[in-house]
């Protein structure tokens, strides 16, 4: 199945 | 102290209102440059980025870089009481607990004010790097609506995959399945049915159609909308705000598990 992915896996946080 | 007039209130209606069913409580940062928001929707699956340059506004002034934390539902219960044509001026000081917002009718005529309690908000920013998308659409903002909407009805997810055929949005569920194909089509009689694809590379990606259905509240705020791909990263959906910024949303892919 699909898996959905969190915003901040992939922006880091400043 | 912090002051910013806007002729066109009713952009800031039109951006709240885009954001506010996405995002509850933000921080509004303001520093010389302008006037910006980032944040994250609850489930932290999508980010939305506002940027309002100051040099859009009829007068601003920064003198002390300050985030002001708004609940957004608030926010646009003030601003629903602002004329359609009215000016709009937001005002605040260094060290206040509220953001002053007064309306003045074209005419002159009427003006109101109503100050909206800020609040301490954390949030952490994020930083959006750089990207080199393979794939971008440009298309009518009512179109991309249409679509999400439309494939709303038959599934939860969409596949957008971009090729030199054009950029298909794909859909299914219980009901069956649809495809619906957007095609270059710069020489459109009339500017704003315009649709302008550039292809690095092909490239597919599978994103939940409720948030993508949720950017679309931002329809009213530009004739066009471009999404923004590349493999494995979120989807860029920027709404260019004219002679101001812009307000754009990134949603995480779904990936293969």
């Amino acid at each position: 199945g699909m898996k959905q992915k969190s915003i901040s896996s992939f922006f880091a946080a400043k | 102290m912090f002051e910013a007039r806007l002729v066109q209130g009713n952009l800031l209606k039109k951006v709240v209102d885009a954001v506010k069913d996405l995002v509850t409580d933000a921080n509004f940062d303001c520093s010389s440059s302008g006037f910006t928001l980032q944040a994250m929707d609850n489930s932290h699956v999508s980010l939305v980025s506002l940027s309002l340059r100051s040099d859009g506004f009829e007068h601003f002034r920064c003198d002390r870089n300050m985030s002001m934390g708004m609940s957004l539902g608030n926010l646009a219960k003030i601003l629903k009481c602002a004329g359609n044509d009215d000016i709009v001026t937001m005002k605040a000081a260094d060290d206040g607990d509220t953001v002053t917002f007064m309306f003045e009718s074209p005419k002159e005529d009427r003006v109101s004010d109503f100050e909206l309690k800020l609040m301490d908000i954390d949030s952490e920013h994020l930083g959006i790097p750089d990207t080199d998308y393979a794939a971008t659409v440009t298309l009518p903002a009512a179109e991309y609506q249409r679509i999400c909407r439309d494939l709303s009805s038959i599934g939860d997810t969409v596949v957008i995959s971009a090729t030199k055929d054009g950029v298909k949005f794909s859909s299914s569920g219980d009901v069956g399945t649809a495809n619906i194909t957007v095609r270059q089509n710069t020489t459109a009689d009339k500017k704003e049915e315009q649709v302008s694809i550039d292809l690095k590379e092909p490239v597919a990606l599978t994103f939940a159609l409720r948030y993508l259905n949720s950017f679309a509240k931002a329809t009213p705020l530009a004739s066009h909308v471009s999404l923004s791909m590349a493999r494995d990263l979120p989807v860029m959906v920027d709404y260019q705000i004219s002679d101001m910024g812009h307000l754009r949303f990134y949603l995480a892919p779904k990936i293969e598990d």
